[in-house]
């Protein structure tokens, strides 16, 4: 179990503090703010009002024995690079630090943030992926520009085998797996994912995951 | 090809834009900010300066014909309010708009867009599932419990085949590919993507892509 501090509980911070105590890990959550403070303190281990420009309240808290501090301080810059600096010089191993502008997310990493978050950048490529790749239900991309995706089974292939659509030698692409519905595990709610046996005819409803080059995952036919 | 606007160039609307007119797509990117747009205008299909909330001219750049719209707009909740209703009754298909608060996002549900983009929160979820599993350099979920993820060689593995591991039967794993240092090809500039030889022995520098349940996953041998 992780031990994370969290401050500035806006909407990122705030959203990162309860998924982590939600997965069981040890969150302190702080702000300034003691109404904010008083929302969290259900949901995380302790939610603490503090302002992160005060080393000697950091140190109290003993941040520096923690695993990693994200800070999610919006608006206030001298605040935001102060408490990134304290951080570091306390000892925190991991310091993210969430960025407002490019030219904040440049002074931040130059000041000794290990990590910097910019949400909406992030948020902008993950969408243009979806609007590029409507068809891909899902897709995990690695650097050397192969991805794993999963697609509807295309109507040209339903009713064959996986021997005889050779997508390997055909497609340049690999099977890794059906979700199939059916009568599925008790655990899993709904369709459940089966390695493929070569000599099944595919279904309608299957859901195909795939491995390949980004540009044959392309070149699979499209229903629509 | 598929044609996209992008109205409201800021950080994420910008971004948007960009990465989808390098992906080869056609973009109509409009603000209503003279300078921002000129910035845009060798980048995309189309710069152009108008407000959104101008019905007529939106319906003068053929925005109807497009495939989706993606408001970006910051602040402004009335412009991006009436915005959302003006390209739903004009008729693009598909219209994404990025709220900047939890009452934002159900309100633009509600007034018909089709899909709601809250960057904080989905920041958030993504940099939590990177806190919690450090270990997976990548990481796909899918929705009953399966993901497939990538992870570093652990030690013990080293030199073994995995005819020896056996992994399917012993942690419930199944190997999918291995990035692996080499001869790559010419056109990846780093480790290839290889499928799987049952009888050659793992390199410590070899990444793994493995899939399976989530809780199998997370009991995977930890060098750390
Ligand atoms: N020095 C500080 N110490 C502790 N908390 C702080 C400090 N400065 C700001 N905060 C808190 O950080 C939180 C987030 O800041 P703010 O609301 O300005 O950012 P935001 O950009 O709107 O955040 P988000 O986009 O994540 O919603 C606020 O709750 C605020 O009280
Ligand atoms: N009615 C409108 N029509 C066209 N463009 C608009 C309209 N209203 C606002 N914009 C533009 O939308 C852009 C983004 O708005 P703003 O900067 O307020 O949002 P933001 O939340 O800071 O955006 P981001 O977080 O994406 O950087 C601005 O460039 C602005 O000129």
């Amino acid at each position: 179990m992780d031990r994370f501090a969290v401050i500035g509980l806006g909407r990122f911070g705030g959203r990162l503090a309860t998924n982590l105590a939600a997965a069981g890990h040890e969150v302190l959550a702080i702000d300034k703010d003691r109404e904010i403070v008083e929302e969290f303190s259900g949901r995380v281990t302790l939610a603490v009002c503090l302002d992160s420009t005060d080393e000697e309240a950091l140190r109290s808290q003993g941040v520096q024995k923690f695993n990693a501090a994200v800070l999610g301080i919006g608006a206030d810059f001298e605040a935001l690079t102060l408490s990134t600096v304290i951080l570091k010089q306390i000892g925190v191993p991991r310091v993210i630090a969430r960025a407002w502008s490019p030219t904040i997310a440049r002074i931040l990493a130059r000041i000794g943030a290990d990590e910097v978050v910019s949400p909406e950048e992030e948020s902008a490529d993950r969408w243009a992926n979806r609007l590029i790749s409507p068809r891909f239900l899902n897709q995990i991309e690695f650097h050397e520009g192969y991805s794993v995706v999963e697609i509807e089974s295309p109507k040209k292939w339903v009713g064959q085998t996986l021997v005889e659509l050779n997508l390997r030698a055909k497609a340049g692409v690999h099977v890794v797996a059906i979700r199939r519905e059916g009568a599925g595990d008790a655990r899993a709610g709904g369709p459940r994912i089966e390695m493929p046996r070569p000599d099944e005819p595919l279904r309608p409803s299957d859901i195909l995951v795939l491995m390949g080059r980004d540009e044959d995952l392309r070149r699979l036919p499209r229903d629509d």
